[in-house]
């Protein structure tokens, strides 16, 4: 009856100093969230490929995370999503890379590797295959998260490539 | 980035990661996480990993294969695998980020050489940790 399950919700070089103690728990909270979500269902024997998906959604539905609503935005401010999957039963695995439509990638993921003889799909044909297999399709808008959006006008007014112009010398304006 | 890896009862490994990529990528660029061996990776012989990190570091590392390969020939531990390739290669080559796994027999390892990781496990036993710094 043994089993274990791990989370991650992405690495960096955040400083301690400039995360509240309020935001802190409000992170571990939602991690918590994620276990309990992947835990319910191996307690129950349920499968290591059905306890990864459940936690990998609260993670992709909080905003807090860079995946699924409150993702990242690319270099003309839209959201391009990936993800993958693979199961070590069987080392089948599926993924998927630059979707935008999608709610949960994860899900799109698992069906690559379970309903196609493919083990990666990108772009529009991965958008395509996830509609055909009634995945849950959103309008772009639904990953848009202001904290990211601001994030993003940062980066573009620091980028050293402003309109497209490599500018060596880091010149601001 | 996010990610999770599992044991069940059945003794089935799985590994699953997502991610919006990085901010202000252009021309179609693509990181390690939807990429089998690079930044997820399972098999029931040793272990289920996913990573979170500087994606081309990791595809030029096949990071999460590389870790399983190192405990089937190698006779490596996880935490020995995870640590050689994380906390010593990668960190030679700047390559920022880290892991997580679980292996066979439900041993967790949870490496990283940024200065922070939101990260998380819960086991049968009862044990369960949250954290983001070390």
């Amino acid at each position: 009856g043994r089993y274990s399950l791990v989370i991650h919700g992405g690495s960096g070089n955040i400083s301690r100093e400039r995360m509240s103690l309020e935001q802190e728990a409000v992170y571990l909270e939602k991690l918590n969230e994620a276990l309990q979500a992947g835990e319910a269902i191996l307690k129950e024997g349920g499968s290591s490929l059905d306890a990864i998906v459940s936690a990998i959604k609260v993670l992709e539905d909080s905003p807090l995370f860079n995946a699924g609503k409150g993702a990242v935005f690319n270099y003309e401010g839209r959201n391009e999503l990936d993800a993958s999957i693979m199961d070590g039963s069987t080392l089948q695995a599926g993924a998927v890379a630059g979707i935008t439509n999608v709610k949960n990638p994860i899900t799109a993921a698992r069906k690559v590797m379970e309903q196609s003889s493919h083990v990666m799909l990108t772009g529009r044909g991965a958008e395509q295959f996830a509609f055909e297999q009634g995945l849950e399709i959103v309008d772009p808008s639904y990953f848009f998260d202001q904290r990211r959006w601001d994030q993003y006008r940062e980066y573009l007014r620091n980028s050293t490539q402003l309109r497209g112009v490599a500018d060596p010398d880091n010149k601001m304006g | 980035t996010v990610g999770a890896v599992a044991l069940d009862m059945h003794g089935n490994l799985a590994a699953g990661t997502s991610t919006g990529g990085m901010t202000g990528k252009r021309f179609g660029r693509i990181g390690d996480s939807p990429i089998i061996g690079a930044g997820n990776y399972a098999n029931n012989q040793s272990c289920a990993v996913s990573a979170t990190g500087h994606g081309e570091y990791f595809i030029r590392n096949v990071v999460a294969y590389d870790i399983s390969a190192q405990m089937i020939y190698l006779g490596k531990s996880l935490e020995e695998a995870g640590n050689a390739v994380v906390m010593e290669k990668l960190k030679e080559q700047g390559g920022d980020g880290g892991i997580i796994a679980v292996d066979k027999d439900g041993n967790v390892a949870m490496p990283f050489n940024t200065t922070g990781m939101f990260r998380g496990y819960i086991k049968s036993t009862g044990e369960t940790k949250v954290s983001i710094f070390e």
